[in-house]
């Protein structure tokens, strides 16, 4: 059964699209069929790896009689992706205006792909959006990228409470499968400080850091993952860890 | 009469809070009346100078009876604030279920505070938001913070479709005063090429980069701006910069 998990931080700028692209590209180097899911009305993800959508996750919400595979876009092998556009932003207004069930479309419109892929990955946008509740309802997990600052680490608290709300409030559990600094900078204390204090509240939880990288910034200029055009990186290796270890992390229970 | 001036990208973590909160200081450290407004779930602004609003923007959009007056919260000599939290997304379903004007609650609500302020800097978060409609709306003018890098750049080309879009579908245009490179480094080729881009299109309204600098990110963690925090670092000479030719700069015709 598919493991699939949202990257998810309200935060701007934390390496969410980096993180979800190059973990979807390395899971599925490894093989594994995977689906990468733009849930973010920028469209960041094809413009990282050179694609666009006819038709996009927008016209799977909004749009009746919309199929999964008639927004799925193979871009490598065994990675599939559905894209996202500026028209998401009128999916989260139309999302708005139903009155029960509106975190569950994303879940209804998908409920025909079972088991077609061992992995799904959502990119999500940074907002407390119903799209990204709808991401919730519809992943089992979720990795939290942490930019290594203070305005990073105060926002990480509403992750939590957004976790928790999902949980509670439309009772599916979404399990924290880890927490990922970002733009990790050894040489600078506030950096350091942000990886303590993320490891003294998630514990083993808590995956080695991203070290900020050119590469990572410039990989997507090339329309590339970093393991295309950067496999001896820096970048590179630390994603090739955090896809190692996300996958032989127990899928939830 | 009073310039207002949102910091707008859709696009996280591109320097907005940090240049709103720092150029509203610098112009409030010149003597003129400012009033810096959180449009932004996050409440960022509130965290980065310390302090939180009983009532926040939330209410003032929402709650019927809510003047500016209850929700302005004094900060520095000559800085007030309105803060914002997590209750800043129900504003936002609110919005979408309002069929008129649903772009213009906030100007009505400020109405009452005409002349007041001498400046007015709104603080607007990553995303095509009704919220960020309704910034703009309000404003008059726009400075655009860009990080150095490429899914920032082509992030840009949005921001200026939604400048159009308030301008043909809302009626209501606002002037793009300035685009701001941020997170600079010179010593990256990324970086700029990414100022020279910018500077290719933009021109003249290009203004001098910020340069990437640990105590900017160090500041509000102490909850201060750069020029309390670091007064003598590059950040507070490159905000210090931003402010001179703010203020300079002539208010829109
Ligand atoms: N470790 C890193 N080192 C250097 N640059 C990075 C790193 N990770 C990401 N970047 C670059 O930093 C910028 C922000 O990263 P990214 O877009 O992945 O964040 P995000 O959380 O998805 O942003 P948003 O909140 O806008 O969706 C991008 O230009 C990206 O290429
Ligand atoms: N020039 C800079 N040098 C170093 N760090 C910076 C600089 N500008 C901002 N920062 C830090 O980078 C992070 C992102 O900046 P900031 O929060 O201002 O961006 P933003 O565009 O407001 O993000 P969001 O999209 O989440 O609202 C913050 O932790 C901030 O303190
Ligand atoms: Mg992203
Ligand atoms: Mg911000």
């Amino acid at each position: 059964r598919s493991r699939r998990v949202a990257i998810l931080n309200q935060k701007g700028g934390t390496g969410k699209t980096t993180t979800a692209v190059n973990l979807a590209a390395g899971i599925a180097d490894r093989g594994y069929d995977v689906l990468l899911i733009d849930v973010d009305a920028q469209g960041n993800v094809g413009t990282s790896l050179g694609i666009r959508g006819e038709r996009t996750l927008y016209h799977l919400l909004v749009e009746e009689g919309t199929t999964p595979d008639d927004v799925i876009v193979p871009v490598r092998g065994h990675l599939d992706v559905i894209t996202a556009d500026a028209t998401l932003a009128l999916a989260e207004v139309f999302l708005a205006r139903i009155d029960t069930g509106r975190d569950r479309i994303l879940r209804d419109r998908m409920a025909s792909l079972r088991g077609k892929y061992q992995y799904i990955v959502l990119d999500c946008g940074p907002s407390l959006s119903l799209l990204n509740q709808n991401a919730l309802s519809f992943a089992d997990e979720v990795l939290i990228p942490v930019s290594c600052d203070y305005l990073a680490l105060v926002g990480v608290k509403q992750v939590l409470k957004t976790l928790k709300d999902i949980d509670q409030h439309l009772g599916h559990t979404v399990k924290l499968s880890g927490v990922v600094p970002t733009f990790f900078d050894a040489r600078t204390r506030l950096a350091r400080e942000a990886v303590d204090t993320l490891s003294g509240h998630f514990k083993e939880r808590l995956y080695e850091p991203i070290r900020r990288s050119t590469r990572l910034a410039e990989a997507p200029s090339h329309r590339q993952t970093i393991f295309e055009y950067a496999p001896d990186s820096s970048g590179a290796d630390d994603y090739r860890r955090l896809v190692a270890r996300y996958v032989s992390n127990a899928a939830p229970v």
